[in-house]
């Protein structure tokens, strides 16, 4: 089974919340945050290009390896807060890399 | 101080 290629989804900011929940972090057993749960009626919902279980390596090109919870949380919810884009681009994973 | 492992830690957005 060759390694997936990370892909690059577009999330258009079409509901007041992203709607998902997000573990793990450097120093934990899943080095790179994680998509735990997705929300109905939040953006990734209705985007529905997301699923549970995918692993986030970027958001809006920034890269998160290496990141601890906190600080890798904190860049998901400045990409969705910030005012000068209309979306969040989230370049994921389907496996759980540690790379 | 709490253990490094942040293992179950969970943020929603």
């Amino acid at each position: 089974m060759g390694i997936m290629e990370p892909t690059l989804v577009r999330v258009p900011k079409c509901a007041s919340t992203l709607g998902i929940a997000v573990e793990g972090g450097a120093n934990t057993r899943q080095p790179l945050p994680r998509i735990a749960t997705i929300q109905k009626g939040g953006c990734v919902h209705i985007s529905g290009q997301l699923r549970v279980g995918q692993v986030i390596l970027e958001v809006n090109g920034v890269s998160l390896k290496g990141m601890e919870h906190r600080d890798a949380t904190r860049v998901i919810a400045e990409a969705f807060k910030t005012k000068d884009k209309d979306y969040v681009d989230f370049l994921i994973t389907e496996f759980n890399s540690a790379l | 101080s709490p253990p490094k492992e942040y293992e179950d830690e969970v943020t929603f957005f």
